[in-house]
């Protein structure tokens, strides 16, 4: 994984072959988790950094939900790697994987992200079928147990906010679903997209106030500010409902349900008004200014357990 | 593959809720086929909306007439996937 090139644009395939790789690389602390298969029948990997223990408090990364937000996928590819490197040399991260396991789903829409390779490159739901409508997929982050059919997702399967026929019924959603239930230990849950640079905490599907609102805003404060430092990258920051629009059925909204406090979800960078279609050259800087976002909140989850 | 020749998305800048609210009618009109990069939130938040050749004089002509800002943020879609995949064959060669 030395001589991987992480400043281009991969195939799911790709990707797959890097995590095998890295799994191969660092056995005693990288293991390969299949959590669940697609609709198309394609297996769903997680990778598990770990230095030892039994069901240790977990931190859950995801990223690529939405198929065609390419550079979130390829940050994943990188924070792989950078994991395994800081490990046992950044004292900060070292003390964070000692005391914590760390989930990375790099690819969360295998279907999808297969699709906008060879067919579509704007897709952005998953691949299942509706029965009674020829459209397909539904929107993988509209189809959480949280708010679901309240406004902020459509019941029209064409449209690209489609919720679903009931939650959980995409398998990309039931599978971390029971991955996260069955685990039990998971105090920080990170889903990240792109784009518009923002970091978002809940709610989605309503306007009350999250009861740790405060705190997660702080963390949420202090978070973007490390990732501006980087590069002067811009995020704004605040509840889903109030920073952008109303979102029902969403990732975070159930993990906060669940009981998971430090639920967040990014929208990484736009620089260079590219949209979806974010320069390969910008995956690097993406991925490194993210990065110091992603360690501020696991530094703060390992010091402030509940 | 499908093709995007000639998509163009605009970036829209509704200046009051009445604005996003007519932004958000052209939303309703399947028959564009518009992808909304990011959607109709509230004023003051940019919309970014891919839009199909066909449609584009439609939309363009749409938001002139309600006095709706807007800019081309991608002209063509197409040479931008096309920039992309160069690149990447570029980089798998460049690998073997």
């Amino acid at each position: 994984t030395d001589t991987f090139n992480y400043a281009t644009y991969h195939s799911l395939d790709e990707i797959y072959e890097f995590m095998d790789l890295l799994v191969a690389e660092h056995p005693q602390l990288v293991t390969k988790i299949q959590i669940g298969t697609t609709f198309e029948g394609r297996p769903i990997h997680v990778l598990k950094f770990s230095t030892g223990g039994t069901n240790r408090p977990a931190i859950w990364i995801d990223t690529g939900i939405h198929s065609r937000e390419w550079v979130t996928q390829a940050s994943g590819v990188w924070f792989a790697k950078k994991i395994t490197k800081d490990y046992g040399q950044d004292p900060a991260f070292t003390a964070i994987l000692d005391n914590m396991d760390i989930f990375l789903e790099i690819v969360t829409n295998p279907d999808g992200f297969a699709y906008t390779h060879k067919t579509n490159r704007m897709w952005r739901k998953t691949r299942s079928h509706t029965e009674g409508s020829l459209c397909v997929g539904v929107d993988p982050n509209r189809n959480w147990d949280a708010g679901f059919g309240k406004p902020g997702a459509s019941s029209n399967p064409c449209s690209e906010t489609y919720r679903g026929k009931f939650p959980n019924s995409e398998s990309e959603v039931k599978s971390i679903v029971d991955f996260v239930t069955s685990h039990g230990n998971i105090k920080a849950f990170i889903s990240i997209h792109s784009y518009s640079q923002l970091l978002l905490y809940p709610y989605g599907y309503t306007s009350e106030p999250a009861p740790d609102k405060d705190e997660l805003d702080q963390l949420a404060k202090s978070a973007v500010a490390a990732l501006t430092s980087l590069h002067g990258t811009k995020f704004k920051y605040g509840s889903i409902i109030d920073t952008i629009y109303q979102a029902s059925g969403n990732t975070i909204d159930w993990t906060y349900s669940q009981g998971i406090k430090y639920s967040f979800t990014f929208e990484l960078r736009d620089t260079g008004l590219r949209g979806f279609l974010l320069p390969a050259s910008q995956i690097i800087p993406t991925a490194e200014e993210t990065w110091l976002a992603l360690l501020t909140i696991m530094d703060h989850t390992v010091k402030h357990p509940y | 593959n499908e093709n995007f020749v000639g998509h163009q998305v605009l970036r829209i800048s509704a200046a009051d809720e009445a604005q996003v609210q007519k932004v958000k009618e052209l939303e309703d009109l399947e028959h564009l086929q518009l992808d909304f990069w990011r959607d109709a939130a509230r004023a003051g938040l940019p919309i970014d909306v891919r839009v199909p050749f066909p449609s584009i004089q439609s939309v363009k002509a749409f938001l002139e007439y309600h006095d709706i800002s807007y800019e081309i943020m991608i002209e063509d879609v197409q040479s931008l996937l096309d920039e992309e995949k160069q690149q990447m064959s570029f980089q798998a060669r460049a690998l073997s």
